[in-house]
């Protein structure tokens, strides 16, 4: 619903809602941001049969001072909050981090020219959190 | 070199201290390792290598690497296909055991003719595999011989192949031909149709040798292709000059180290939280062989059952 709130054609009450969004759904906090390569640009392609590309995605935004359900943070989160803002600044906010991935398929040739299918863990971020 | 001597980076994900940018210094770190972990981080799958050695500039000047004929990339371009959607995530179904497959083409062979000696069309070769590329943490599940027909051969009938399998034990006389020195008796016989690849499941020979950690397997292969049906009269003389290419070992392996994906573990989890999307049309691959056999709507039809 949030995406289709964003992409809602241009309305007379395009401003007015606009100016509630801003409130339900604060700018620039934590979320999952796409990020597309292709081995080819790292050179990889000699090596690395499939795929051609790869999304590993990646997370970014700032984590609001009440870390809620939302982001299924951890109550430290929110006590982690506290220290930064009263006891010692020195010690980090929250950051906004993967909390899930999905695995990557791989099929590479090996240097002694036999070939591998490999699937690997955690390749491919697909939720973030704030902790 | 001075510069980098001080700094050493420990890695995260390996849990290995390299120090980056000198390739001198970081071989003289792996020499100061256990022997257990050198092997294992030289081992480390190429892809994790080049991540965890975050200072490797030149990674494009590494040894040249042997390259694969272009039949074997074919067939396992075909497995990934099959294995991982278009995004290159794996395929969520239940029968897909394996979470690494190895091709390994015969590192030398030595050929034997015994055409007037047997009926049919004879190949006798000696062939050496190096498995050296396969962990300690990655376990066997199943290994085929993968022969490829031409297809220009005129596959009008079947043809029954007879297939005999012996190890060899390396002797010192004669380097690229050593002599049969005991042998395991492994018979089997396979129908080519129009099929391209033919797989001989020879999990049952090679998983002693692979379970003592042999990674150079010397076999000999005898195979003896008759045209048609063998209870009748069969022609022997014109589908005989079929070119057999040596074939090529693939193994299906379970490796449970961190970093690869255990699928099981993923199907728990999605199991505790449902609302994971579950793929619902993915064709199911038989890690045992069955490939393309089975029948995908019967499967669909008793899960749904």
């Amino acid at each position: 619903r949030a995406e289709n709130l964003k992409e809602a054609p241009a309305t007379p009450s395009h401003n007015l809602s606009k100016y509630f969004n801003q409130f339900l759904f604060p700018q620039n906090e934590c979320e999952l941001h796409n990020f597309r390569l292709s081995f080819s640009q790292l050179k990889w392609d000699k090596w690395i049969i499939a795929p051609h590309r790869y999304s590993p995605q990646y997370c970014k935004g700032d984590c609001p001072r009440v870390v809620g359900h939302r982001y299924g943070s951890p109550v430290h989160t929110m006590v982690q909050n506290i220290i930064y803002e009263k006891l010692d600044s020195s010690v980090p906010k929250p950051s906004c981090v993967p909390a899930e991935y999905s695995p990557l398929s791989v099929l590479t040739i090996e240097p002694d020219g036999s070939i591998v299918y490999k699937e690997y863990e955690d390749m491919i971020a697909t939720k973030c959190t704030c902790r | 070199s001075p510069r980098s001597r001080g700094r050493v980076v420990s890695d995260k994900t390996s849990g290995l201290s390299v120090a980056p940018e000198d390739n001198a210094s970081e071989l003289h770190l792996l020499s100061q390792l256990p022997k257990g972990m050198r092997r294992g981080y030289a081992l480390l799958p190429p892809l994790l290598k080049v991540l965890s050695d975050r200072g490797h500039q030149n990674w494009e000047s590494e040894a040249p690497r042997l390259q694969p004929g272009s039949r074997a990339l074919r067939y396992m371009k075909r497995l990934y296909k099959m294995s991982a959607t278009k995004e290159g995530i794996p395929k969520a179904n239940k029968s897909h055991l394996y979470n690494t497959v190895r091709l390994f083409t015969p590192c030398s062979e030595c050929k034997h003719h015994h055409r007037d000696l047997m009926k049919g069309d004879v190949h006798l070769v000696d062939l050496l595999f190096n498995l050296d590329r396969v962990t300690a943490l990655e376990h066997l599940l199943k290994s085929v011989l993968l022969y490829s027909f031409d297809t220009s051969v005129p596959i009008s009938s079947s043809i029954t192949c007879m297939c005999h399998l012996s190890v060899k034990e390396h002797d010192s006389s004669s380097q690229v031909c050593p002599s049969l020195s005991h042998s395991i008796p492994f018979s089997l016989q396979f129908e080519v149709r129009k099929r391209k690849w033919v797989e001989i499941d020879v999990t049952s020979f090679l998983q002693p040798l692979i379970a003592t950690n042999r990674r150079n397997i010397h076999m000999a292969v005898n195979v003896t292709c008759l045209m048609g049906d063998p209870q009748q009269n069969t022609k022997l003389e014109n589908a005989i000059n079929m070119a057999l290419v040596p074939p090529s070992l693939l193994l299906y392996l379970n490796d449970t180290s961190e970093q690869a994906y255990h699928r099981w573990n993923s199907l728990r989890h999605r199991r505790k939280n449902p609302v994971w999307p579950r793929q619902r049309n993915s064709p199911l691959v038989d890690p045992t062989g069955g490939k393309g056999k089975e029948n995908s709507q019967g499967k669909r039809a008793s899960r749904q059952r």
